[in-house]
């Protein structure tokens, strides 16, 4: 299974749409500082379900909504678009191809889809479910959490195990 | 679960040992479970000496050295049990070049397996990528993505081809 | 001493605002002390909005704005009462090239007075130095310190001219 | 004010004697993970009297004391010499160049010396009063301090408000 594509819009700092393709092996994001780098990652947790906002360094999950700049006026909806790949079956779904999409409104309201389909939360976490990535894994790790691993409480060094086993 | 848990942390150590070792020249390590707890409840400790150095407490080494500790670490699980993608966010920040060296074969290795996205700001991570993603803000407050190459020689990026058209 | 520590806020306040502005182009940055309470007790909240961008919560900030924005805080408290000499431990760390010349050029503006020691990894800040010293392991686990150059065109470090008689 | 020489030996992974030359400007301090650029900032800050062994990374005050390697016996005491010049009488004391001088034996014993004279750990920190340098100044800055003054509790932030007026 891998990511082959990624869509943003109104996410953060992605005022404008923008879109990613992942290719196999290894691929490197780069830019300055506050260019947008590390909102690309809290996208992807975003969109495969992370609900703790501030893993995604937000107080309030409405503040991931684009919330305009100099030249840009806020906007009223963050969607986040996610292609996968289940080239092996590991999802639990019959598709080869995944898109999974969120969106969040203004108003609060959440929407999220499965192809293009409604679904709820749950459907989208269960999904990722055994699969060793989503929300609580340690798939996506920021330099923070690294050097968590040594200091922290032995507790943190637990669940990574326990993750594995 | 306990059996579980028990093969997991044998298999977890043996690749701690072996990574840290590719990492750390001469160098040492492993995990020790606490004794006389029920293992599933036992803190995990952690034992780590550099290449030439004598062992002693984890809160004497180097940034760097840490930094690369928990990585071995967080790989040595990963070899357990590897997930479909990773994302690293500037986990290479600490890293001197030499050891970001060791750091991306690393990932090179375990790209067969894995697909990796890798934030940086080094550029021996951004030649390890077979694709660059530059992300910027040209439009005040707006994040835009481009497709980059890394110039080897002059060691700067540029635009790829595909987005000159 | 409630009139001497409201003067040092007010002075620090605008050598924040404008350190702030030096370093985040159009940006800007305020520090609020809290009503309501004795100055001498209330708690000092920070504003910053990097250029181009709308103010929102400080964690919204990248890793590199916000390493830039406490900087730009310790630059204006020095300011008010610089210290004779000040030691930096890798606080270029997160910061991309651009933002390391700006943090170095500041620097070069204090040496007047002050005398820096700067340990880093970064090459733009060893280029800023009057004076490089290389420390290594060649013995194992024994630092040994020599007198470096920087050769400029090559990029990297070279014994002085002195160590090598 | 400004430091002149830095004399270590025994101190942390500095086995055998050596010595720093400071000019007025900035000075780097380079080279690889794990080396001891930082063992050099920890000498600094302990023989100025730091007693926190926290702040020098170590479990135990006599931690810093060079405890072997595979290369070199252990050593029955640490040393380190700084010598300051006094050119601008911010030093409250006769001398126009002061060497401060601690050391530490495997005994627990301290010796404390300035220009020579045993005094008491009491007289170094006196020395240092007022001048904005010193344990518990911002005078020695890492990346971990800088990170915590926007994330930390806001005591933190008014501590070095304080510490400059
Ligand atoms: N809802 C939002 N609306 C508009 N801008 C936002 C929003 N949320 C975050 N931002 C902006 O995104 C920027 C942070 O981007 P990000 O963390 O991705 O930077 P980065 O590329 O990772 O930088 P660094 O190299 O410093 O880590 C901040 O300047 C912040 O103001
Ligand atoms: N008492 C001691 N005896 C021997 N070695 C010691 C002692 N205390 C610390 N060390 C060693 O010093 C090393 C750490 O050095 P230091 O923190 O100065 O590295 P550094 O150059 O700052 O590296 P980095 O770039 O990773 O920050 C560790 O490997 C540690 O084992
Ligand atoms: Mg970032
Ligand atoms: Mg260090």
């Amino acid at each position: 299974m891998y990511l082959s594509e990624l869509n943003i819009i109104g996410f953060k700092s992605f005022a404008r749409k923008i879109q990613l393709r992942f290719n196999k092996g290894i691929t490197g994001v780069v830019g300055p500082n506050g260019c947008g780098k590390s909102n690309i990652v809290d996208a992807i947790r975003w969109v495969m379900g992370e609900q703790r906002s501030g893993v995604l360094r937000s107080e309030r999950m409405e503040n991931v909504i684009f919330n305009g700049s100099e030249s840009a006026k806020p906007v009223g909806m963050a969607e986040v678009s996610l292609t996968i790949q289940n080239n092996k079956n590991i999802l639990p779904i019959e598709y080869t191809e995944v898109v999974i999409t969120r969106r969040l409104f203004r108003s609060g309201e959440s929407q999220y889809l499965i192809n293009g389909n409604l679904c709820r939360l749950k459907d989208i976490l269960d999904l990722f479910m055994d699969t060793g990535v989503g929300p609580g894994t340690y798939s996506v790790i920021e330099l923070q959490q690294v050097e968590k691993i040594l200091n922290g409480k032995a507790d943190e060094r637990r669940a990574i195990f326990e993750e594995a086993a | 679960a306990r059996k579980q848990f028990l093969e997991t942390f044998e298999s977890v150590q043996q690749n701690f040992s072996k990574v840290f070792k590719s990492f750390f020249e001469g160098g040492r390590a492993s995990l020790i479970l606490r004794e006389g707890i029920d293992p599933l409840e036992a803190d995990i400790d952690i034992y780590a000496t550099p290449g030439g150095k004598r062992l002693s407490a984890l809160t004497l080494l180097s940034g760097g050295e840490k930094s690369l500790t928990a990585i071995s670490l967080l790989f040595a699980i990963y070899l357990v049990k590897p997930s479909p993608f990773c994302i690293f966010d500037e986990v290479d920040a600490p890293l001197d070049d030499q050891n970001v060296r060791r750091y991306t074969a690393a990932l090179e290795d375990y790209a067969q397996e894995t697909q990796f996205i890798l934030v940086t700001h080094n550029k021996l991570s951004m030649r390890a990528a077979q694709q660059l993603y530059g992300v910027t803000m040209q439009e005040e407050g707006v994040s835009k993505v481009v497709s980059v190459q890394f110039e080897k020689e002059e060691e700067k990026l540029v635009p790829s081809q595909a987005e000159q058209q």
